[in-house]
C-alpha cells in the first residue's frame, strides 16, 4: 500500500504541516511545499525554537540555519549562523537555485540573501532580549564552554584558555578525548533542541 | 527546529529543516540542521529522514543519512529510525534526540531518545486532518 503524497515533520508543529499540506494538495511542488510549511513556522516561530526572536546567542544576537535538500538529484543548499535575515529556508532555497554551491555561513550569507532580495531586520524581539538579560543576570548558566578560565560554570566571560597540566597532555589519546568530550548537554531539552 | 519531509504522489522526496539553534549558544555555533545527513536528508529511492534534539551530538553521526540508507535496503521507517539512533545513544546515553523516517510509500516511523515525550505530524490521504503521532522515548 502507499500513503503517498504525505508532509511529515518534527515535532507537534500542525500549522507547518497543514501549510506544506495544503499546498502539496492543491498543486504546489514538494519543494515549495517544503518551503511553505517551514516558513509557516519560522513566522510562528514554532515553540521558540524557529525563527526570530528566540535562543539568542552568548551576545544576544539570534541566528538561522535552514537546509532544504532534493532526493531525486542531491542538490542542496544550506544556509548557517544567518544574521538579520528572517526567512533561512528561503535563503536556503535561494542557495540551491541560484548558486551551485551547498552551504553559505554568517555574514557573507547575509549578504547573498541581501543580493537575492531578502529583506535585512532585526531578528531581536523582547522575548530574545528578556532571554539574554535572564542568562546573564544567571551567571551565564548553563554554558557551553569548558576548559576555560574563569570557570564557564559559574561566571560569565571573556574567557580564555585554560592551560591543562602537563600531566593532561601526556595521558593517552582515548582520556584527552574524554577530556574534551561531554557525553551530555543537560540544558538540551524539549523547549531548547535542534 | 523544524525538521521536515515532504513526498508528492510521483515519489519526489525533498526533506528540510529551519531552527534558530541552542539558547545562549557559543558565538558561531551551528548545529545539525544545515548539515545534509544529520538535521535531514532524502533520497528518492530511500525516502527521507530529519532528526531533532541535541545537534553537537547527532551531527556526529549523520543520523538522517543513515536512517535513509536502511530504508534504501528495504528496512521498514520505524527500524531504520532505531537503527539511525543506535550509536548516539550507545555513546552518549545521556543525549537528547529524536528522528522521524518516511519511506517512497509513505510509511513513516520514529525513534527518540532522553526526551520526556516527543511527537511528531503528519498529512497524508491516510488521514482527513493533521495527525500528531507520539513516540515514547
Amino acid at each position: 500500500s502507499s500513503f503517498l503524497p504525505i508532509v511529515v515533520n518534527t515535532w507537534p508543529f500542525t500549522s507547518a504541516t497543514k501549510a506544506a499540506w495544503d499546498a502539496l494538495s492543491s498543486g504546489v511542488s514538494a519543494e515549495e511545499s517544503l518551503v511553505i510549511g517551514c516558513t509557516t513556522c519560522e513566522v510562528l516561530q514554532c515553540d521558540g525554537s524557529v525563527g526570530y526572536g528566540s535562543n539568542p546567542d552568548e551576545r544576544g544576537e539570534t541566528t538561522l540555519d535552514a537546509m532544504i535538500m532534493d532526493g531525486s538529484t542531491y542538490a542542496v543548499g544550506a544556509v548557517a549562523d544567518l544574521r538579520r535575515v528572517k526567512n533561512a529556508i528561503g535563503v536556503a532555497q535561494a542557495i540551491l537555485h541560484y548558486t551551485d554551491h551547498t552551504l553559505l555561513v554568517g555574514e557573507s550569507a547575509t549578504s547573498f540573501a541581501l543580493e537575492m532580495g531578502f529583506k535585512e531586520e532585526s531578528l531581536a524581539t523582547n522575548n530574545s532580549i528578556n532571554m539574554f538579560k535572564s542568562w546573564q543576570q544567571n551567571k551565564c548558566q548553563p554554558n557551553f564552554r569548558q576548559n576555560v578560565q574563569p570557570d564557564p560554570k559559574s561566571s560569565c566571560g571573556p574567557y580564555s584558555p585554560l592551560p591543562p597540566p602537563p600531566s593532561k597532555f601526556q595521558r593517552s589519546g582515548s582520556d584527552r578525548l574524554k577530556l574534551y568530550t561531554r557525553k551530555s548537554h543537560s540544558e538540551i531539552n524539549r523547549n531548547n533542541h535542534d | 527546529t523544524i525538521g521536515m519531509i515532504v513526498i508528492d504522489a510521483s515519489g519526489h522526496v525533498w526533506a528540510g529543516t529551519s531552527t534558530n539553534g541552542a539558547n545562549h549558544k557559543v558565538p558561531g555555533r551551528v548545529g545539525d540542521s544545515p548539515v545534509m545527513g544529520a538535521g535531514a536528508y532524502a533520497s528518492n529511492t530511500g525516502g527521507g529522514a530529519a532528526a531533532t534534539g541535541d545537534g553537537d551530538i547527532m551531527m556526529r553521526f549523520l543520523p538522517s543519512l543513515r536512517a535513509v540508507i536502511e530504508m534504501e535496503r528495504g528496512v521498514s521507517p520505524d527500524k531504520a529510525a532505531q537503527i539511525a539512533m543506535a550509536p548516539i545513544i550507545q555513546h552518549y546515553p545521556q543525549f537528547s534526540g529524536a528522528l522521524v523516517a518516511v519511506n517512497i510509500t509513505g510509511h513513516q516511523g520514529a525513534s527518540c531518545h532522553g526526551f520526556s515525550s516527543f511527537a511528531y505530524s503528519l498529512a497524508s490521504t491516510q488521514y482527513t486532518t493533521v495527525k500528531v503521532i507520539n513516540v515514547p522515548c
